[in-house]
């Protein structure tokens, strides 16, 4: 199965 | 100090229970634009963000920004008590233990007052960046939902393809495979019904069908709702809410095979 991303790849925490 | 009163119970019944699958304690974060909400799921793969702007509440009240910390298991119990058509209203001190709920009925003159323990919630919060999405969609929520429940059934992952023919939504799995593909359409007697589609170029992403599932579940809150897609970033699944409040969602990519 596809591997699921994580939201913190793209957004970084502030 | 916060006092929020909203005409409805309704509207943060709906919000709750369309978010309290995904994330289990937040922080309401109140100032004098509004309250909102941003949470991410327990994988960091889905992030909620709520904005009830001050405009949606009659009056609207806080004089300095107050974070309330609630379980949202705790609030759901709590607003069962309400009656959808209930007036209510939200009270906090500036440094408070504890958020007072008030459930006026318009019709008798019942009164219910709660209070909710408060807790120190530590949360993660993330700078989502303003993105020009490469295509956005609108289309009737119902429908969008109907598509997500459908492919669930044959599969844990969508993939939506975004040309200027429409939108493809489609998956394939064990049993077999499925596609549904929207084009743009207008209904000027039923706008609600319209589906629109913008876009600027060509996107395809695939996505995990179960939290797309859940965030289905606001779809009691707007007739249409609003995919915004780009290559390489997270999906933004929106629900408008009037007085430009809003309910979003934030759904990270699958990659990779």
């Amino acid at each position: 199965t596809p591997f699921q991303n994580n939201l913190g790849e793209y957004y970084t925490l502030v | 100090m916060l006092e929020a009163r909203l005409e409805q119970a309704n509207l943060l019944k709906k919000v709750v229970d369309a978010i309290k699958d995904l994330v289990q304690d937040c922080n309401f974060d109140c100032n004098d634009s509004g309250i909102a909400l941003q949470a991410m799921d327990n994988s960091h793969v889905a992030l909620v963000s709520m904005m009830l702007k001050s405009e949606s509440f009659s009056p609207f009240r806080c004089d300095r920004n107050i974070a309330l910390g609630i379980n949202l298991t705790s609030l759901t119990k709590v607003l069962r008590c309400a009656a959808n058509e209930d007036i209510l209203t939200l009270k906090a001190e500036d440094a408070p233990d504890v958020v007072n709920l008030v459930f006026e009925s318009a019709e008798s003159d019942r009164l219910s007052e709660y209070d909710i323990k408060l807790m120190d919630i530590d949360q993660e919060h993330l700078g989502i960046p303003e993105t020009e999405y490469a295509a956005t969609i609108s289309m009737p929520s119902a429908e969008f939902q109907k598509i997500c429940r459908d492919l669930m059934a044959l599969s844990e992952s969508v993939s939506i393809e975004c040309t200027k023919e429409g939108v493809k939504f489609a998956c394939s799995g064990d049993i077999g495979s499925g596609s549904v593909t929207l084009r743009s359409h207008t209904n000027v007697e039923k706008p609600q019904l319209n589906v629109e589609i913008d876009l600027s170029e060509p996107v395809a992403l695939t996505f995990s069908l179960k939290y797309l599932v859940n965030f289905c579940k606001a779809s009691g809150l707007s007739e249409q709702v609003r995919l915004c897609l780009s290559n390489e970033v997270p999906l933004l699944v929106e629900y408008a809410l009037s007085n430009n409040s809003y309910l979003r969602f934030y759904l990270a990519p699958k990659i990779g095979d």
